[in-house]
């Protein structure tokens, strides 16, 4: 319905609105309705990294997109948190210092959804509170080991 | 809701029944390249009733189907369950009393897919209703496969609101 | 022409034949032609990673397309090499071992192509014979910093 | 053929003339997220002949133009050259007998880009013609954009053949 559907975008973009900031250390973002009709109007993001100025989305790193996008994920889960929550190598384009900044937003969302991470990021790694150690020990054939997360710092290398 | 645990038979690369439970908050799974990480999203959304080979880096259905190794037969089956943990009774309608809930997809290779909601036959719609509001679903927004993250915020205004709304 | 198109893919897949199992320590990969008139026949790329089946390349995992691409490029270079090839973060997906494959790789091939790559991993950046440091120490504004490869497997984290 | 530099004046985050130098086999770019490190990638294909806003990461030709910051205004124009070391005189043609080749792009808010060989003024026809043969271009298989590596793997058969057309 118009009337839900406009609660729900104004409640998500305060959420990224002030998650953004939060990630980046900075910046300003926001959700905008594009489009009169609010049963079809689509949702166009604006990003702005601290001190940059506002360009268009796809001009942003490859390392802000990802914690943008982040940013709006969790934003949504603050609405509505869903049961989990699958993320495939996500840090993978971040820096050290974002991939710390990532680690602690899903420590903290984690109070409210169930995260399933894949990395080979030792720091990612490190702040799971519980490991799967997936293998090819046979060619071809997937086993699943139990690892430990000191083992696991040493086994993202083995293949 | 959450996740207790998956089973895999013949799903991908994980041809013998494996089972992997995720116990906690925050579950890394780790291993080298091509071990198999990513087949087991795959496998999560395939269960939730993902019908495109193509998003499931297959060309058709029954690519998801074991197909063999360098010491190994494909085999004729690919079976993958997920059992929900419902104890805070979450999850609404006809499921609401129990404590666990277990989805369950088997497909052959004459691409026959069969479905099971707490091991009793269903069909597909059966299963994606049950999560209808939850926010889970074969292309929800809370599954983001690998390399896949950056289109989120690059996608079109039609498909960030169908983000909104399903959390709506 | 047909002939020397003809030529060029027999040599490339030649290198391709050999180049592959060098990078995944095994297996088996190859290039096809697909259609009967050379002047427009497509080229396929069939790749098997050591102990697993030929699959269509789509089912590869983020790491093995990567390294198989990597072979593809390089077994271009051996036939004909570009003046300077540049590779922008391409060693993300790689677990530790394949980012110490692919570092081997590049420096040999270095002996006949000059290399510019970008990257946030600690291996690949103390492959490089000489750094080039950027940073945005003025919000928005890019610029240049020297650095030496002690102080970049710090600045990495840097932002 | 090899790069011995790029300067870069006014392009994308690059606003102050600024010189980067390649003086050994193997470079490494580093800095972290957003400082521009891909915008360098950018500017070689741009300088290039690359025409499609898109492909650069732009809505339009003159999203290359430094657009300001918090603390500069946006400028007119955006600027980039890139200097070959031409001592092996390996690229031919009216340009053999160089040491040095230098060849640079200016565009200005009008969306007018001036083209120049060794600082006299050519077409961006010119630019390109210079580097058939040696492999290198504006979409050349040895420039690979981040996250665009898989892709290489996965490209149709036509595409394919491009590359292996480029080589021959
Ligand atoms: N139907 C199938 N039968 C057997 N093996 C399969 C099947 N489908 C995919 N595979 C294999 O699974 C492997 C890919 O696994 P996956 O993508 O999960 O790896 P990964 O652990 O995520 O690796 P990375 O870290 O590189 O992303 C491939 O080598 C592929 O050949
Ligand atoms: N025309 C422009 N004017 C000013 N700044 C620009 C312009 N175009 C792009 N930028 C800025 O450049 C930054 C992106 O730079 P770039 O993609 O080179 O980062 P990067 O160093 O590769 O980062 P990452 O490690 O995350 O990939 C963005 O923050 C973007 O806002
Ligand atoms: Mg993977
Ligand atoms: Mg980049």
């Amino acid at each position: 319905t118009k009337q839900c559907f406009k609660e729900t975008f104004d409640k998500v973009n305060e959420f990224f609105k002030s998650y953004f900031p939060k990630v980046f250390g900075g910046g300003t973002a926001y959700l905008e309705l594009i489009g009169e009709d609010l049963l079809d109007a689509g949702v166009a993001l604006m990003a702005k990294p601290p001190g940059k100025k506002v360009g268009n989305i796809h001009q942003l790193s490859g390392g802000e997109k990802t914690l943008t996008a982040i940013a709006l994920v969790f934003s949504l889960f603050q609405l509505n948190p869903a049961p989990f929550c699958v993320l495939d190598e996500v840090d993978a384009p971040l820096d050290d210092t974002n991939v710390g900044h990532f680690c602690n937003l899903v420590k903290e969302m984690s109070e409210k959804v169930q995260f399933i991470f894949v990395s080979h990021n030792k720091e990612t790694i490190e702040m799971a509170t519980h490991l799967v150690g997936i293998t090819m020990q046979e060619p071809g054939v997937s086993r699943v080991v139990s690892v430990d997360i000191d083992s696991a710092i040493g086994m993202v290398g083995t293949s | 809701l959450s996740l207790d645990a998956i089973k895999l038979m013949g799903f991908k690369s994980f041809v013998d029944p494996t089972i992997i439970k995720f116990p906690s908050i925050r579950t890394g799974v780790v291993g080298p390249n091509g071990c198999g990480k990513s087949n087991i999203l795959d496998a999560i959304r395939w269960v939730m009733g993902e019908s495109s080979a193509k998003q499931l880096r297959g060309e058709s259905i029954i690519d998801v189907i074991f197909n063999g190794s360098r010491d190994r037969q494909p085999i004729g089956q690919a079976s993958v369950e997920l059992i929900f943990n419902n104890e805070d009774h979450s999850l609404g309608g006809a499921y609401a009393k129990y404590n666990q809930i277990s989805v369950k997809r088997i497909v052959d290779r004459e691409a026959q897919s069969t479905y099971f909601l707490n091991n009793v036959r269903c069909r597909r719609r059966d299963i994606t209703d049950v999560f209808l509001g939850t926010g889970l679903g074969a292309r929800s927004y809370s599954m983001i496969g690998q390399g896949t993250i950056t289109s989120l915020v690059e996608s079109k205004p039609e498909e960030l609101r169908e983000h909104l709304e399903e959390v709506a």
